[in-house]
């Protein structure tokens, strides 16, 4: 499992771009998720990133959300 | 039911109500020349304007549409850039103010593969100050990720469409020219001018409706058609199909264009096949010879918009067909018509417009489609909507 830096980072890249609730994007909230949102949001993720939608944080999907990119959400309300 | 919607722009919802928009850079980045920065920007916009009726005026101060910045960290709108890397540059929504926001912690560079490219960031969160979101189409210029300087930069066709679908295509031809992309979607001409037909006003049943390649979209109906205009029919129609396309019969039941840019004419058990208006070989041929799986004496067909397949429509039911598969026609096909929910069998045409809507006529009436939901769209008026007031000026 990706270091829990990583999961920390996932979480609030996902948040930021729309595809978990912007609450998570505060990581003093101590936010609670259940696995199957987490697992949803990552896959939306791939999804739209034209990457395997395994649902799981792998090394592809960290890699394109270190990628260079617009600060505007891929999910607007 | 199956139909999964393939991958493409997304309109974020809002739009500018007026074409002619103006802007400002109230800040500019802290390692360019401004007047580099100026003529970068402006050609950042001019991606847009190649398309549509859209202009773009910078000034250097008082109220502007869209008001530009270069800013570092927290810069006043709750959302702070990161430094180099991540974050590149936001822009806001029409409906939010449609500025847009650059990182200057960015090494931001021009017309070179060093640094990051300020034209393609720029034309991209311009998209967004036009009301365009992120597109899943990675070739996209309005796919969310930085793509790297690119000296022959195009605009894909699913960021024309999708520009396209806010502010229609262009009509008038650019008196300065110029631009950063050069269009690979053929100008429209310019706008025809438009008349009612009492005849057609009288009877809007038509026997089908259909967009060529170079954008113009045909109704036909009996030995007749008519051209249509933005909104109406172009004066000086009907004319005969038979003089239009030479060995074309009328009464034609379905006709599309697909993406090679032939038209396809379908008439009982028989296809033609058109290269604009001249025949693309020795025609007509079996409907069973060239379409193996769909039926002869079709009601309507079209490229549907949500996946580029090509669907064939008659009586309650209808069929997909992609050339790209073998067989064309899986097994499943036909199924029921009622699967687009609120379109009702038996219909007369069917059309992907330039807008990139989708829309099905029947009697007078017609019905526009929304591909994500899979059903009939939802507006006010609502569907079906009179084909003669919206669609022939009458």
């Amino acid at each position: 499992a990706p270091a829990f830096g990583e999961t920390d980072k996932a979480m609030m890249y996902l948040a930021q771009y729309g595809y978990l609730s912007p609450s998570v994007r505060n990581p003093s909230s101590g936010h609670i998720m259940d696995e199957s949102s987490w697992k949803r949001a990552i896959m939306e993720f791939q999804s739209f990133a034209g990457l395997n939608t395994t649902g799981e944080l792998d090394e592809e999907t960290t890699k394109v959300m270190s990628l260079p990119r617009c600060g505007v959400r891929d999910k607007v309300g | 039911f199956g139909e999964t919607r393939a991958k493409r722009y997304a309109l974020q919802g809002s739009r500018w109500r007026v074409k002619n928009l103006t802007y400002k850079i109230a800040k500019y980045p802290s390692r360019l020349n401004r007047a580099e920065v100026d003529a970068e920007l402006a050609k950042a916009f001019s991606v847009w304007s190649d398309y549509t009726d859209l202009t773009f005026t910078q000034k250097r101060t008082g109220q502007v549409h869209i008001e530009i910045r270069f800013e570092k960290g927290e810069h006043g709108d709750g959302d702070p850039f990161d430094g180099p890397g991540g974050t590149l540059a936001h822009a806001y929504f029409p409906v939010y103010g449609g500025d847009a926001h650059f990182d200057d912690a960015e090494m931001w560079s021009i017309n070179s593969r060093r640094g990051t490219n300020l034209f393609q960031v720029a034309a991209h969160e311009f998209g967004h100050s036009l009301g365009l979101s992120h597109s899943d189409v990675r070739s996209a210029l309005m796919a969310p990720f930085y793509r790297g300087y690119d000296p022959a930069f195009q605009l894909d066709q699913d960021d024309v469409q999708g520009i396209q679908a806010l502010y229609g295509r262009k009509t008038q031809t650019d008196i300065g020219g110029g631009g950063a992309s050069v269009p690979s979607v053929p100008r429209a001409t310019t706008q025809q001018p438009s008349a009612e037909d009492p005849a057609l006003c009288a009877d809007p049943n038509i026997d089908t409706i259909f967009n060529s390649a170079d954008g113009a979209t045909f109704i036909f109906k009996g030995e007749h058609y008519w051209r249509l205009t933005e909104d109406g029919v172009a004066a000086g129609y009907p004319r005969l199909i038979s003089r239009a396309w030479p060995g074309l019969p009328g009464n034609i039941d379905a006709a599309f264009t697909y993406k090679n840019g032939k038209t396809y004419f379908f008439k009982g058990s028989k296809y033609w096949r058109y290269n604009g208006q001249k025949m693309d070989g020795e025609y007509p041929k079996e409907i069973s010879e060239g379409f193996t799986g769909i039926p002869d004496n079709l009601d309507a067909a079209l490229v549907w918009s949500g996946n580029g397949k090509i669907y064939f429509y008659k009586g309650s039911k209808f069929w997909r067909f992609d050339p790209a598969q073998r067989p064309p026609v899986k097994g499943t096909y036909p199924k029921p018509l009622s699967n687009w929910e609120g379109i009702p069998d038996n219909i007369d045409a069917a059309l992907q417009y330039t807008n990139g809507y989708t829309y099905f006529f029947k009697g007078g009436s017609y019905w526009r489609f929304n591909d994500r939901t899979f059903s009939v769209d939802t507006d006010n008026p609502a569907f079906p909507r009179s084909t003669a007031y919206w669609w022939l000026g009458c």
